[in-house]
């Protein structure tokens, strides 16, 4: 959470000029915001009433750019980029951070190959140093660099915006956790009133018996 | 006796106003300090150690100088002059960054960097000269082999406001919060060392070359579970025989835990922890993060 | 908030806590 803590003045500055600027200012605020090395959420200046109506404007371009680093990839600037903007260098680095952080979503183990292909890196030196200096480094990743598997094994990656229709997915998840965390408490407090059941037993059988063998010394004596 | 003296003074002050400094502290240490013909006292005595150890200091002569700085410390404890008491100080530390005691020396240039006291005696201790003093605690200490103690040195002086000025901070930084250090920042920082710090040790490694491998093996380790040695020499800009080597000095001395497939030309990097603790120590950062979105949506009202 | 929603993504991420095969021998 470290990453949303520095972040969040940032987010604030950009909503805060975002709400104040009108026109052609804009695009140039989108900019800025979409190459500052320390800011990877986008979603709270989307939902700037300025910046929305920039929808089916001339500079709608810019909307679709903002969209890009909230949601999208790399391989989907790649895609379309004929309808996109000339990114420039700390645009394409950023939005290859964000790429990282998608694919973190999917799973735990990041293969080298995949990493190369979405990030279109030619070699293992060129991956491990931007997972490095531009990821780990970065503190939007934690992680460790398997070269025999050639894996990348992540151990937090920071979240990224919620995509439209992500929230159901995130609810079910968290619903199943709270279920199977309560299915966890319940069975381990069944087995600590099996274990007392248990113990209670053996404590009886153990004087039953201790019984037994006083009633046979008396007996013999 | 008296008049010797007055010759050696005389004699040593016109070679060290010609720069000529082991001359001149040879001229002074002929001078008879134990003699029984005169009483001489201990600041007499303390003030020509510690000239003599100063002047064979210009010359990096750690050997002689040391010489007189043992001597310097019987009397020093007793010594009430804290003009002398200091420059005591700075030529021990000088004396242990010279015989590459680096860690010791970070710990005495930073205790002379804290002084408080800005006039001792008829000596001004002016900014610089404590800026100086902490940027040579902190080159020691990066210096210094890899170890819990450094590690210590190290987070006291990242914390420590004033290194934030230093031009060494950059590095500082990077060493601190174990991040490989490249050819380019290491080249920089080579810029500022002392040709001591530079020098080549018996295994044909210089002193820094040794300090920023060991550090970049160990800065690895937090980010691999294994890497090739040629990736490995990649990475650090070093041969790969070079990286092999040093690594398995600090595996034997357990300064680092992993071990070297030498048929793959691998090395393993193992993580202290077993599984099960991985996995407690997981679900103890899961439950942190839990703590901390909920602790936030407090603060939102939610 | 999207900030929380943010945070709830990233720890969603962390589940399961481990799930290497050593782990699984030593948890059995």
């Amino acid at each position: 959470m470290e990453i949303e803590r520095k972040q969040a003045d940032l987010i604030d500055h950009y909503v805060k000029q975002a709400s104040s600027l009108q026109g052609s200012s804009l695009p140039i605020l989108i900019l800025e915001a979409t190459s500052n090395p320390s800011l990877f959420a986008f979603s709270e200046i989307l939902a700037v009433p300025t910046i929305a109506q920039l929808e089916g404007t001339g500079q709608s371009v810019y909307l679709n750019m903002l969209r890009l680093f909230a949601y999208g990839t790399w391989s989907d600037y790649k895609k379309n980029s004929a309808s996109l903007l000339q990114l420039v260098p700390e645009q394409v680095l950023k939005l290859k951070q964000l790429t990282v952080l998608s694919m973190a979503e999917t799973g735990k183990v990041l293969p080298y190959d995949q990493l190369m292909q979405e990030l279109d890196v030619t070699n293992v030196r060129e991956l491990e140093d931007f997972l490095i200096n531009e990821c780990m480094y970065a503190g939007i990743v934690r992680g460790k660099l398997d070269q025999l598997r050639r894996c990348f094994e992540v151990q937090f990656a920071a979240g990224r915006d919620m995509r439209p229709g992500q929230l159901g997915n995130m609810t079910h998840i968290l619903s199943s956790w709270l279920a199977t965390s309560d299915n966890l408490l319940l069975s381990i407090q069944e087995k600590i009133k099996w274990a007392d059941t248990m113990s209670e037993l053996d404590k009886k059988q153990k004087k039953d018996y201790e019984d037994k063998v006083e009633e046979a010394k008396k007996l013999l004596s | 006796e008296e008049q010797v003296l007055i010759i050696r003074e005389k004699v040593a002050e016109l070679y060290e106003s010609e720069g000529e400094w082991s001359k001149a502290a040879q001229m002074l240490s002929g001078i008879d300090l134990d003699s029984s013909m005169r009483l001489v006292d201990d600041k007499f005595k303390l003030s020509k150690c510690v000239q003599i150890a100063r002047l064979y200091l210009e010359d990096d002569d750690s050997v002689n100088a040391e010489a007189f700085i043992n001597k310097a410390s019987f009397l020093v404890s007793n010594s009430r002059h804290e003009v002398l008491n200091l420059q005591y100080k700075v030529c021990y530390a000088r004396i242990l960054d010279l015989k590459r005691k680096f860690l010791e020396a970070a710990l005495r240039y930073y205790d002379i960097s804290q002084i408080e006291k800005r006039q001792i005696g008829d000596e001004t201790i002016d900014e610089e000269a404590l800026e100086q003093a902490l940027s040579a605690a902190v080159t020691c200490t990066i210096l210094a082999a890899a170890g819990p103690q450094r590690s210590r040195v190290l987070a006291t002086l990242y914390k420590d406001e004033r290194c934030l000025k230093l031009k060494v901070y950059p590095i500082l930084q990077k060493v601190y919060l174990e991040r490989i250090l490249r050819k380019p920042e290491i080249d920089a920082f080579a810029e500022e060392l002392k040709p001591h710090q530079k020098a080549f040790l018996p295994d044909n490694f210089t002193v820094l070359d040794r300090a920023m491998i060991e550090h970049n093996l160990l800065s690895s380790s937090k980010l691999y579970k294994n890497i090739s040695f040629d990736e490995l020499g990649t990475l650090l800009g070093i041969a790969p025989q070079k990286a092999e080597k040093i690594a398995s000095r600090m595996i034997y001395e357990d300064r680092m835990r992993g071990s070297i497939d030498q048929v793959e030309a691998v090395i393993h990097f193992e993580d202290d922890t077993e599984e099960m603790q991985l996995w407690d120590q997981q679900i103890f950062g899961l439950c942190q993060s839990l703590n901390d979105i909920l602790e936030s949506m407090g603060n939102k009202g939610l | 908030d999207n900030s929380l929603i943010r945070q709830v993504s990233s720890l969603l991420r962390r589940l399961p806590a481990i799930e290497s095969e050593k782990f699984q021998d030593d948890f059995l």
